[in-house]
């Protein structure tokens, strides 16, 4: 792609290759790409160079969501939900995120909604442990519900600024187990007015295509505020969030870049964009 | 769907005798468009492409079929002949007890398949024990423990105080002492751009000396699978591949772009969070479900 000295079908070629390549989809690729070719016929762009660099616009654009920001102070408690399917780093992310509000000078709680798989209320109290926050738990296959109610006593109760809930990793297409979700929904609803207050979906930067597809049932069942999008210290690209934030309109939050404490990151739909091109 | 795409494409070849590098043309355009929106990668998707064309054109357009199911039928025999034609077993031979390692990134499923490989090891009569050697992330020897107890198999009972390398060469005398013919070793997810844990699952692996080594992979992965399978082939000698996460509604591609890149076979696919979740890899099903 560098060094072209004009804009011919090769170059078009050669950029259609690096987004699809980064995940962007194909009718992503095709809609960026017609914009930019627009462009070239009403003589509008000329250099390589120049071409590339509206490309990166036009990503960043679509990537900059408009969305109110993150104001954590404006309720008490601060309740975020976090969903997603399985594996893509959820209770990783918590602890991530435990640790960013502490540090912001928060009191910060974590629940421990995921009841089923093996080890993960044990894998939540050591981020608990990490992070120096308290997590609320019950025993193993317990009603994840009732742990989230349990949570926000708890959470009211001890004053909390916070309070992050880990939910376990299901397939969105699973009909049951969007169900237990939405139940969990329902109950933090019945507990506060307005809760929760964010519902943020983690993505896995490795997925390909199949994040819309995660991305448009969670936001129809129980509706999705915002995304993670994890792994990108990997060689991933993550380009599905574009087609994500172009059809559902969801800001992209945080990034995780790697599996400590403090690998975490404001999104920056530019940086995103740069790696990209 | 495809075949629709393919019955526009072709509605005006009907009477006319033989496919042609012309009439294929779109069609093709539509075939490799299926493959990516399914996330098979760009070169792989583009290279597929061209062997279909190579075996289609100058064929007769058959009385039988519409000239769209035809070409599908040629797309469908090519894929699924391209990731193996059959199913392929796991190869455990040699001294006992034999090892089985599980690699590959960070959550693709490696530590719930290697319960799940116990499971079904057991049930062919071999007698496996558990292996954790995943001591950087947390509670993940809870996690194998737990496992093998729901199994009433034996797990090796590691610390996170030792390396993995300690871990897996006590392991021989532990299945010793349990009569144990096959180690399933968990390893820690990890990236297949960081060197230094790439290193240590190289050592893991001359103290195994294990008869498979087996790339968990997850169905959803995009076009980064093929960086990933052939950085970890290259790097350790894949002998097959577990592809997780069948039960959601990802097309999978990455299992042809996988299969491209290491012509390594895909032995089992995952298909649910239950341990007795885990089937013998069919190839033609693989096929059908790409092309969607
Ligand atoms: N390299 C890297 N690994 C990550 C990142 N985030 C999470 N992980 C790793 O991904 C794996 C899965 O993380 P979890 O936090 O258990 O994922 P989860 O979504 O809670 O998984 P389930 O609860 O089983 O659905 C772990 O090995 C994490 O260390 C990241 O940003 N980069
Ligand atoms: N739906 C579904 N979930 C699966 C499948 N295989 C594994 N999982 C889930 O995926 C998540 C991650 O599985 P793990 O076995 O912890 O993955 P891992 O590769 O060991 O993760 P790390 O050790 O952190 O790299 C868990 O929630 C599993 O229950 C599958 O075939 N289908
Ligand atoms: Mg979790
Ligand atoms: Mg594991």
């Amino acid at each position: 792609v560098l060094g072209k000295k004009t804009i011919d079908m090769d170059l078009l070629d050669d950029l259609e290759e690096v987004l699809i390549t980064s995940d962007l989809g194909v009718r992503t690729t095709q809609t960026l790409l017609q914009r930019v070719t627009e462009k070239i016929k009403r003589k509008e762009l000329k250099e390589p160079e120049k071409l590339r660099e509206q490309l990166r616009q036009e990503i960043q654009s679509i990537l900059d969501v408009p969305s109110p920001p993150l104001d954590l102070s404006a309720q008490h408690p601060f309740v975020i939900m976090v969903v997603g399917v399985n594996g893509v780093g959820k209770t990783t992310t918590i602890g991530k995120l435990a640790h960013q509000f502490k540090g912001e000078g928060r009191k910060v709680m974590l629940a421990a909604c995921d009841t089923f798989r093996a080890a993960a209320v044990e894998q939540l109290v050591l981020w608990g442990e990490r992070a120096h926050v308290p997590v609320i738990r019950q025993k193993s296959g317990s009603d994840p519900s009732a742990v989230a109610f349990d949570a926000m006593d708890a959470a009211v109760s001890r004053h909390m600024d916070v309070l992050l809930l880990d939910t376990a990793g299901r397939m969105h297409t699973k009909v049951n187990l969007m169900e237990e979700l939405k139940k969990v929904h329902r109950t933090l609803q019945r507990k506060m007015e307005w809760a929760p207050h964010e519902i943020w979906l983690v993505l896995d930067a490795t997925t390909g295509q199949n994040a819309l597809s995660q991305a448009r049932l969670f936001k129809e069942t129980i509706g999705v505020t915002g995304l993670i999008l994890t792994k990108l210290d990997g060689t991933a690209k993550g380009g599905i969030a574009v087609a994500i934030c172009d059809e559902l309109q969801i800001p992209v939050r945080y990034i995780g870049i790697g599996e400590s404490l403090e690998d975490l990151r404001p999104f920056d739909p530019q940086e995103f964009a740069r790696a990209i091109f | 769907n495809l075949s629709d795409r393919l019955q526009k494409v072709f509605k005006y070849l009907k009477g006319q005798g033989k496919l042609t590098e012309e009439n294929i043309q779109e069609a093709l355009r539509e075939v490799r468009m299926a493959l990516l929106e399914a996330d098979v990668h760009f070169k792989v998707a583009k290279d597929f492409v061209s062997g279909v064309a190579s075996r289609a054109v100058g064929q007769e357009v058959l009385q039988s079929l519409t000239p769209g199911q035809q070409v599908i039928k040629i797309v469908n025999e090519d894929l699924t002949r391209l990731m193996g034609g059959k199913a392929e077993p796991l190869k455990l031979t040699g001294k006992l007890p034999n090892g089985i390692m599980m690699v590959g990134l960070q959550g693709s499923g490696k530590t719930t398949s290697t319960a799940k490989l116990a499971l079904k090891l057991s049930r062919e009569t071999r007698r496996p024990c558990l292996v954790p050697a995943d001591v950087h992330r947390p509670a993940a020897i809870d996690q194998l423990v737990t496992l093998g107890k729901q199994l009433n198999l034996p797990v090796y009972a590691s610390r996170t105080d030792q390396k993995p390398e300690e871990i897996v060469k006590a392991a021989f005398a532990f299945a010793r002492e349990h009569n144990c013919d096959t180690l399933l070793v968990d390893t820690a997810g990890r990236l297949h751009v960081d060197d230094e844990l790439m290193g240590e699952l190289d050592r893991v692996k001359s103290i195994v000396e294990p008869s498979e080594i087996l790339l968990v992979a997850d169905a959803m992965t995009g076009q980064d699978a093929v960086q990933v399978a052939d950085t970890f082939h290259d790097r350790l000698g894949i002998t097959g591949v577990v592809l997780t996460k069948l039960d959601g509604d990802a097309r999978g591609g990455a299992a042809l772009s996988i299969r491209a890149v290491t012509d390594c076979p895909i032995k089992y696919i995952g298909m649910g969070e239950k341990l007795d979740a885990l089937e013998v890899f069919h190839p033609d099903r693989m096929a059908s479900r790409i092309l969607g």
